[in-house]
């Protein structure tokens, strides 16, 4: 205990300072409250904060500046900054491009109820489309009243062609449709499901069947920005079905904190792609981490 | 180890988590398990408290005066608040009642045409215009068909808008005007549809909804899904709002009275 004690006056006549358990404390307790109110699931957050925590652990840091000088960077300060880095890696690297190399590729959007698929599929459209690309919408929700219509008035205003044909299910529309884009030479087929729940047996059979028949390049998982802790069951268990690609969060422009994309990337290990930013179908961007890590951590 | 000190023993540490993984949210959490921790019985205690949290329940009835009950729909995009009006007209239809419903989101791509379907499926009349109509013109014209008609109820189903769009929200009281231009005191219910997998952003939704249209009550949707609809306990708690009506699946039978203690039950598994 004396040498504890000797060792930390020491430390601070340098203007230094160890990361100790007691000086972590405090920090850990708050980064974990702004944590828990972004939306991060639970067990996401513990698992984050311990790997945090055993990291900076021991680490001698700066607290003050040359001379004397006061850097107002206190050990707590540090800590908040190691979560920032770390989620920034966590979530990380910058959304991949797309894999753009099928004849023709094919996209299959899938998730829960209202979570922004069509508006995205239509999104994609456009970004693919200013690319060069030409894209081809495949309106392979047969549930939602008027969910092929929502779909051709998007193709409509981006001048990107829908298949859509009354009548058929849903993977006869997504097989049909990419035989279509081979047929007409379009070169990347979007392909827009039902919103489903993850423990609805028959609606993920039809999109495991989907899957199974159109052999996607890309399997994009779509979530709400402002889903709460039911991000983390939902997302493993679409995963464990469908084992997609990527994933995609809308609704950013809102003020939700996002913090199911962290849950998301550490349950799944799958990469965000793209954020939603806005209901018009230019509010596309490629992911980026720094903004949604400063985000979620608040 | 540093964060068992939110709560005094495992046991309490795993009442917490149950609480926050439905999303009843950090504060609510550590007040409900701090307060009931030292209880014989602590999840029963929680319980009390979680029932206390959400209010008395206040039976919704039909009123009796003469109509039409004027009900407007409001919620952020995506939450249920178009099949949610589907639901309720299906349901007072069945009921032998009158419904009329305005398709007042004449924003969103083929909303009226999805509105249209349900109005369908319901029996229901319908009043709609051309995308890009003003909304409120179409609120206004609702409103007074359903007095015209004689109809016992309209439902009028706006856009879907993010809380923190201020124009969108100025606009929804504008609507809300032009209903009660069309007949004095409507609407007399504003309902906020919340999907039930939200999690904190709900305080926020409801508060800004609140402060931009008066709501009356809140419809929860998705809950037939895997999420315990937790964040509502707050909202509630925060408003004093009633929960009217909860979403469990996408057909029009789907609908079901807010029960609270059956509610409770869900969240704490
Ligand atoms: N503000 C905002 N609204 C969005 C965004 N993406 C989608 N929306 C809106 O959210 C609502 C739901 O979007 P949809 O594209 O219909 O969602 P979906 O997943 O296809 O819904 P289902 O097919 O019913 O499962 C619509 O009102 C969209 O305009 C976004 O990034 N920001
Ligand atoms: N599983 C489930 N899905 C629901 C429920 N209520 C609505 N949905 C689905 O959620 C999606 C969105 O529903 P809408 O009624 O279009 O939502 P909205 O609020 O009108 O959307 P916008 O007008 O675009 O803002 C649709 O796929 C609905 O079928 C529910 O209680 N359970
Ligand atoms: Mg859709
Ligand atoms: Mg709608």
């Amino acid at each position: 205990v004396v040498s504890r004690g000797f060792r930390s006056a020491r430390l601070a006549l340098q203007g230094k300072a160890e990361l100790t358990d007691a000086a972590l404390e405090p920090a850990l307790r708050e980064v974990r409250a702004s944590l828990l109110e972004a939306d991060v699931g639970v067990s996401v957050v513990a698992d984050f904060l311990e790997r945090v925590r055993v990291r900076s652990l021991g680490e001698i840091v700066p607290i003050k500046g040359p001379g004397g000088t006061d850097l107002r960077v206190t050990p707590q300060d540090w800590f908040i900054k190691a979560c920032y880095d770390e989620l920034v890696e966590l979530m990380g690297p910058s959304g991949r491009a797309l894999r753009l190399d099928g004849k023709p590729t094919v996209i299959l959007l899938v998730g829960l109820q209202g979570s922004g698929k069509t508006t995205t599929a239509g999104k994609l459209a456009r970004w693919l489309a200013s690319q060069g690309r030409k894209p081809l919408l495949v309106a392979a929700d047969v549930h939602r009243p008027a969910a092929a219509d929502q779909l051709v008035v998007l193709g409509r205003r981006i001048q990107v062609p829908v298949f859509s044909i009354k009548g058929m299910n849903a993977l006869q529309l997504a097989t049909m449709g990419v035989a279509q884009a081979r047929n007409v030479g379009r070169d990347v087929v979007i392909i827009d499901t039902a919103g489903r729940l993850a423990i609805d047996g028959p609606l993920m059979e039809e999109v495991r069947s989907i899957r199974n028949a159109v052999d996607p390049h890309e399997t994009l998982f779509v979530t709400d920005a402002m889903i709460g802790q039911d991000a983390v069951a939902t997302a493993a268990e679409f995963d464990r079905q469908l084992d997609f690609t990527g994933f995609v969060m809308t609704k950013l422009d809102g003020d939700a904190r996002g913090g199911a994309a962290l849950s998301i990337k550490a349950v799944t290990g799958k990469p965000i792609l793209f954020l939603g930013q806005g209901e018009s179908l230019d509010k596309l961007e490629a992911f980026r981490p720094e903004g949604l890590a400063q985000r979620i951590l608040g | 180890a540093a964060l068992r000190e939110t709560a005094h023993d495992g046991r309490a540490q795993a009442l917490e988590d149950v609480l926050l993984q439905a999303d009843v949210g950090l504060k609510t959490a550590q007040a409900l398990v701090a307060r009931a921790g030292a209880a014989d019985d602590p999840v029963e205690a929680i319980r009390r408290e979680l029932r206390a949290l959400l209010g008395e329940p206040s039976e919704w009835t039909f009123p009796t005066r003469p109509g039409p009950l004027v009900v407007m729909i409001v919620g952020v995009t995506g939450s249920g608040k178009t099949t949610t009006i589907g639901k309720l007209a299906r349901r007072w239809t069945n009921e032998g009642k009158r419904v009329l419903i305005g398709a007042a989101d004449t924003f969103r791509a083929a909303a009226t045409e999805q509105v249209a379907v349900w109005a369908e499926r319901a029996g229901a009349d319908l009043v709609r215009a051309g995308e890009g109509a003003d909304p409120g013109a179409v609120a206004y014209d609702a409103t007074s068909a359903g007095v015209a008609r004689g109809m016992d109820v309209v439902l009028i189903d706006t856009a879907g808008r993010l809380q923190t769009a201020r124009p969108l929200m100025d606009e929804l009281s504008k609507v809300r005007r032009a209903m009660n231009k069309a007949r004095s005191g409507a609407p007399d219910e504003v309902w906020l549809v919340l999907d039930g997998t939200v999690g904190q952003n709900a305080i926020s939704q409801a508060l800004a909804f609140h402060e931009a249209t008066a709501l009356t009550g809140v419809i929860v949707t998705k809950l037939d899904g895997t999420a315990k609809g937790g964040a509502v306990v707050a909202v509630a708690h925060q408003t004093g709002l009633p929960i009217r009506w909860l979403g469990l699946g996408e057909r029009a039978e789907d609908l079901r009275p807010f029960d609270r203690d059956a509610f409770v039950d869900a969240i704490l598994g």
